[in-house]
């Protein structure tokens, strides 16, 4: 029987949820579960599920991926992102890339249409562009949480003299 | 950092994850998520998806390990990912979760933090949903 097994992100900690935070993931976790799997049900494949499931959590700001992605230390989104079909062993991903509202899509474009594995930067989204994939204007990915949580980074950054203990401490992607 | 991992009704694998990075992180830092292998890896018999302090799933090739172990140790699915995901990557330092399927549906989530965020949907199109590490995943058997 088909399956769908999905994650949001390790790292949660309980009492840093409020209800309304929990009852928004529970019910964007539902929903990625449902897609995905109606995608099975219908007879797709394992990759069209996966896609589909992803969709939706890279388009929901709970997450960190795609809509809800963290900010870099310059102040930029910046989104990674892989798939692999285990019937071929084919696999596409993409790094660093700005302006790509669906990375996993753009992943498994690498994996179909090109004869490559891993595409960067750029370049990653000049192919994007020639295969169709949407593109976004980076403020798209820009959320005010995400951004404070920047800001209260940068300002520890400041406070602590060993760069490595702050390093140590904000090491979840 | 999101993902996901499915087996179709064909018998097919396949794993996925997407990731915003790092909050405030620097120099092109890099994580595990579009590094085939470490962050995710699917082959005809395992498909896993990662989440956590991506240098350690590098540094273990953690995705492909599991499976590994899997098709070619004949280790079973939840055994093959807890020792790789809670035992071989803390012992370096490292911590996080991960997400997998085998060929025969067994599925399990293995994580080492205080939660995870994780659902997983079978043949009776029920989705469950957890986030905590007190909420049961119910996950020792393949699913209906």
């Amino acid at each position: 029987s088909p399956v769908l097994v999905i994650h949001g992100g390790a790292g949660v900690i309980k009492r840093e949820m409020s209800p309304a935070k929990e009852k928004a993931v529970r019910a964007a976790l539902t929903r990625a579960l449902q897609n995905g799997y109606a995608q099975l049900k219908a007879g797709k494949t394992a990759v069209d599920a996966v896609t589909t499931a992803i969709t939706v959590l890279e388009d929901d700001a709970n997450f960190n991926a795609g809509k809800g992605s963290v900010f870099t230390h310059d102040g930029k989104n910046e989104l990674d992102a892989a798939i692999m079909d285990g019937s071929t062993l084919a696999a596409g991903s993409v790094a660093g890339v700005h302006r790509v509202k669906n990375p996993i899509l753009l992943a498994r474009a690498v994996m179909e249409k090109s004869q490559h594995v891993m595409l960067v930067g750029d370049g990653a989204e000049e192919f994007a562009r020639s295969v169709g994939i949407e593109l976004v204007d980076p403020s798209y990915f820009h959320t005010e949480e995400r951004w404070q949580q920047l800001q209260k980074a940068l300002k520890e950054d400041a406070e602590h003299s060993r760069h490595s203990d702050v390093e140590t401490a904000k090491h979840f992607g | 950092t999101v993902g996901a991992v499915a087996l179709d009704a064909q018998g097919h694998l396949a794993a996925g994850t997407s990731t915003g990075g790092m909050n405030d992180k620097r120099w092109g830092r890099v994580g595990d998520s579009p590094i085939i292998g470490a962050g995710t890896y699917a082959n005809d018999g395992c498909a896993v998806s990662g989440t956590g302090w991506g240098e350690y799933y590098i540094r273990t090739v953690a995705a492909h390990e599991i499976c590994m172990r899997v098709t070619q140790m004949r280790v079973p699915l939840q055994r093959a990912a807890a020792e790789v995901i809670n035992q071989e990557i803390p012992s370096m330092g490292g911590n996080g979760g991960a997400i997998a399927v085998d060929d025969e549906g067994h599925i399990t989530m293995p994580f080492n933090t205080d939660g995870m965020y994780r659902g997983w949907i079978g043949a009776d199109g029920v989705p469950h949903v957890a986030l905590y590490g007190d909420e049961n995943d119910g996950t020792a058997e393949p699913l209906p």
